[in-house]
């Protein structure tokens, strides 16, 4: 399982600055 | 049919939902017993992560002029930060007791929770880009409904010249949104309806044309006026269709719950 955590947290963090990077460039 | 409407979307959540999902049912099947690795790290960045979209987040909220927009961000930021939270308390349960199940729990409904918030985040965004489509869409309309004044050549020489500008602008951006889509049926009706918009509008010039010659002449023009006023309210039609169609989604939120 060690991998699977820790692969899922970093995508849960990849996906949240990919919506930070949506906002600022819509918001532009 | 797909889950997210548009490409975007599913390219950003796609990912993250497939790793949910397939951690779901690993922590199901998860025997009790195994001592969970130490994820402090891995959740310290989420947080830094999260911390930095609120931020962000709050600053569009405040500097954005779109109400709904407003209205609908502050909820989705909030289920970002409860659920940064349950994935630090996860991390603090762990370190504490690396056999946790209680954690793992809290784990999965972080995040669940995130994927669900940032889903709403996108959603009230791709809103808020459709509502500014529509409102070109209802500006090429305002021009529409003034056909009718449009009685000499130079007045048609004005209603072109104001016309155009708008109207190359609602192809490109209805033409954009239709690439962005995923959904094929919404995707072809949306190509369908601007190849007639596009093609009516020289038919449309060429009609007005015609009413003017014709009324200029003497003649009655009862009849050009008709073709006129008949092809204004077609092209009224597809952009009204156009306007339906952009608003509709395949989205439904409860394929989390």
């Amino acid at each position: 399982l060690r991998v699977g955590w820790e692969q899922l947290l970093t995508a849960v963090a990849r996906n949240i600055n990919e919506v930070e990077n949506q906002i600022l460039t819509r918001d532009s | 049919m797909p889950v997210f409407h548009t490409k975007t979307i599913e390219s950003i959540l796609e990912p993250v939902a497939q790793q949910v999902s397939r951690l779901v049912i690993l922590h199901e099947e998860a025997e009790d017993g195994n001592a969970m690795p130490d994820l402090a790290r891995p959740i310290q960045t989420v947080k830094l992560a999260v911390d930095n979209l609120v931020k962000v987040g709050y600053d569009t909220i405040n500097s954005s002029e779109d109400q709904i927009l407003k209205q609908d961000m502050p909820p989705a930021l909030n289920r970002v930060e409860e659920a940064s939270l349950l994935l630090l308390q996860a991390s603090e349960m762990l370190r504490v007791d690396p056999y946790s199940a209680p954690a793992r729990k809290k784990l999965i409904e972080g995040s669940r929770g995130i994927l669900q918030g940032t889903s709403s985040l996108l959603l009230a965004f791709d809103e808020s880009e459709v509502r500014k489509i529509i409102r070109v869409c209802k500006n090429v309309l305002e021009y529409l409904a003034i056909t009718e004044v449009v009685e000499r050549m130079e007045d048609l020489v004005t209603y072109v010249r104001n016309l155009t500008p708008v109207l190359t602008r609602m192809t490109k951006e209805v033409d954009a949104r239709e690439k962005e889509l995923t959904h094929q049926v919404h995707r072809e009706m949306l190509t369908r309806s601007l190849e007639q918009v596009k093609n009516l509008t020289p038919v449309l010039i060429s009609g007005i044309k015609t009413f003017i010659t014709v009324k200029d002449s003497g003649r009655d023009a009862k009849d050009t006026q008709g073709n006129r006023d008949y092809l204004v309210r077609k092209m009224s039609d597809e952009i009204h269709e156009i306007i339906r169609v952009l608003q509709l989604t395949t989205y439904d939120e409860e394929e989390w719950d």
